[in-house]
């Protein structure tokens, strides 16, 4: 018959080629690519038709993204409180000033920034420029002040003023550095405490173009704090991050927000179909 | 890791030589271990091809296993892709010699401006700092507070384009007896035309010594896409692979090395400014490997 034939070699090497070279990683491409032999033996796919076998890899993808809830869910009453956490250089404090702007201009909410980076160098200064920037508030101490007094500060502030968002920057750290791991614990223990129920949102921000590294951060992050969404930055480059595929398989956790570029403007809530377009388009 | 996978494979070895055949497996762990460290797949397809050309034929020597033989070709292998590497840092004649960083969003390439300087101190050497990013916020307060923590001059001029504020940065170096000076460019995309357009603008300006290109060690297939765009424009002499202090494996250096030929010359390896060693090839291979 038709479909008795396997696929076609290069068919094939196509297929895995744009997987793993979007960083899904080995594992996952070859997962991806059983999927389509077996939609072939199946009859859904001809065995020499590369533009079937693309479109049933973007269904499997799509599947495996899942259809989730990407924005910030807001607390019971206010403030919901946003922590943001990553390793070093990911763009966390960019994408706060995003997630500022995304938060007032498109769902006219008030937010509150806290600078709880107080270790890199002009780490708060960077932060204050975009509060001024934005015209938001910020919370804040000299670099080298402790992180959780910053945290317990602004929460503090954050439930006087009744601001809607709250929303914490923290210093860039390795997952594998586990004294600094402990104090990102420590400034979510500070912030539960003072706001029950808090952090309402934890996001991890990835670097597009990470690669199989990015789920091991997925994974201690997790267990050092609740991450509850990925924000994707750096998706304007080439990069396609694909290892948030992996990460919702192992860890089940969604990408909430993707980053387009370096305003405040470049945000946008993780559309699935968009992403899958340009993997696929 | 790799080593344990492949005594599995090779297990039930009964043959002497390696052969075409019997190393058909070998190559498949290989593949997947490099593919895991993030070499870029194109560079994992050449570098198995050179391995299979090493391999076979080879007589197992009587002290090892055939595992063992097998590794040490790979390891061989890697360890000659990423090398030789010249780590030296290039020497002033009339005017300073010149260091430029670039690379994408984030790598690290301020902090690695400020270790670079460090290093040079130490060797006796005068280097200045470059604040060349006029775009990030902060950028320029962020190298002066790593310079003011190690004691060397910072050049910043808040209002100026980049081309001309390093110009006027190497013409200030001159003037104060500095022998080395390092641009900190700010970070860019290799598909933006406009900023990659600056950063040949920087060089027509002041023709670096050394041009460093600053990539994150998680890095995974972008690093060969980028790593020769840089060079396309640019002509990269090296690489500076950073924040090795983390577990990812690193195997951005192999594609770097296999697309722009130039190796990687030092590794990050924490956020201070003494953080900043040499790149030896036969360390970060079996840490590739896994
Ligand atoms: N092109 C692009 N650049 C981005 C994006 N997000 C952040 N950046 C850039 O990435 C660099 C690092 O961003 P930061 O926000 O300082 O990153 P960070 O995670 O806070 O860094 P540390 O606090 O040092 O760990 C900056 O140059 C940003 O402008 C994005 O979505 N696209
Ligand atoms: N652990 C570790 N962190 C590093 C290393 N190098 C840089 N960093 C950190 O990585 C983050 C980004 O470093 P920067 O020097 O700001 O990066 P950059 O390339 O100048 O960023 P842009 O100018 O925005 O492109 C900071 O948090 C640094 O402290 C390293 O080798 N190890
Ligand atoms: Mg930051
Ligand atoms: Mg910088």
């Amino acid at each position: 018959s038709l479909f008795a034939r396997p696929l076609d070699p290069s068919v094939l090497q196509d297929l895995e080629a744009l997987l793993l070279g979007a960083d899904f990683g080995p594992a996952v491409a070859a997962r991806l690519l059983s999927a389509i032999e077996a939609d072939r033996k199946a009859g859904l796919v001809p065995p020499a038709d590369a533009g079937a076998a693309l479109a049933r890899l973007r269904a499997h993808v799509g599947e495996g993204l899942g259809r989730g809830d990407p924005a910030v869910r807001l607390a019971p009453a206010p403030p919901t409180v946003v922590l943001v956490c990553g390793v070093n250089g990911v763009g966390k404090t960019t994408s706060i000033a995003k997630l500022a702007w995304h938060l007032r201009e498109e769902r006219g909410l008030s937010v509150l920034l806290a600078a709880c980076d107080t270790f890199r160098a002009a780490a708060v200064e960077q932060l204050e420029v975009w509060a001024r920037r934005l015209r938001v508030e910020i919370v804040r101490q000299p670099t080298g002040a402790d992180a959780g007094a910053v945290a317990y500060d602004a929460a503090e502030a954050a439930l006087a003023r009744k601001t809607d968002v709250l929303v914490v920057d923290t210093a860039g750290r390795l997952h594998t550095r586990e004294p600094l791991m402990a104090e990102l614990g420590k400034i979510r223990r500070v912030l539960s405490r003072k706001i029950p129920g808090s952090p309402h949102e934890t996001l991890l921000v990835l670097d597009a173009t990470v690669g199989q590294n990015g789920l091991a951060q997925a994974r201690v992050f997790r267990e050092a704090v609740e991450v509850t969404g990925i924000f994707l930055a750096k998706l304007d480059g080439t990069a396609k991050g694909g290892i948030v595929l992996a990460i919702q398989d192992a860890l089940g956790i969604p990408v909430k927000f993707v980053g387009t570029g370096e305003t405040p403007e470049d945000i946008a809530p993780f559309d699935r179909e968009r992403y899958l377009d340009g993997l696929f388009g | 890791g790799l080593t344990a996978a492949l005594s599995k494979v090779f297990a039930g070895f009964a043959g002497r030589k390696l052969t075409e055949a019997n190393i058909q497996e070998g190559l498949r762990q290989v593949r997947l271990a490099l593919l895991e460290a993030d070499v870029h797949y194109q560079v994992v397809k050449d570098f198995l091809g050179k391995v299979s050309v090493r391999a076979v034929g080879d007589e197992v020597v009587k002290s090892v296993t055939p595992a063992q033989q097998f590794v040490k070709v790979v390891h061989d292998e890697l360890v000659a892709l990423l090398g030789p590497v010249d780590h030296s840092l290039p020497v002033a004649t009339q005017t300073p010699a010149v260091v430029m960083l670039v690379g994408l969003q984030g790598s690290g390439k301020t902090t690695t401006a400020a270790k670079l300087a460090r290093l040079a101190q130490k060797k006796g050497r005068r280097p200045l700092l470059v604040a060349a990013d006029v775009r990030r916020p902060a950028a320029i307060e962020q190298l002066q507070a790593l310079g003011a923590k190690i004691e060397v001059p910072v050049h910043a001029e808040p209002r100026s384009q980049a081309p001309a504020l390093c110009a006027n940065g190497v013409a200030a170096a001159a003037k104060a007896g500095r022998d080395l000076v390092i641009l900190d460019t700010g970070g860019r995309l290799h598909i933006d035309d406009e900023l990659m357009e600056e950063l040949s603008e920087i060089r027509r300006r002041v023709p670096p010594d050394r041009t460093y290109l600053v990539t994150d060690a998680m890095t995974g297939q972008d690093a060969l896409a980028s790593a020769s765009e840089f060079h396309r424009r640019l002509g990269l002499s090296g690489a500076i692979l950073t924040k090795m202090d983390g577990d990812a494996r690193g195997g951005a250096a192999l594609s770097i090395k296999s697309v722009t030929k130039v190796p990687v010359v030092y590794v990050g390896v924490s956020e201070t400014v003494d953080g900043l060693e040499e790149f030896h090839p036969d360390r970060v291979a079996t840490r590739i490997l896994g």
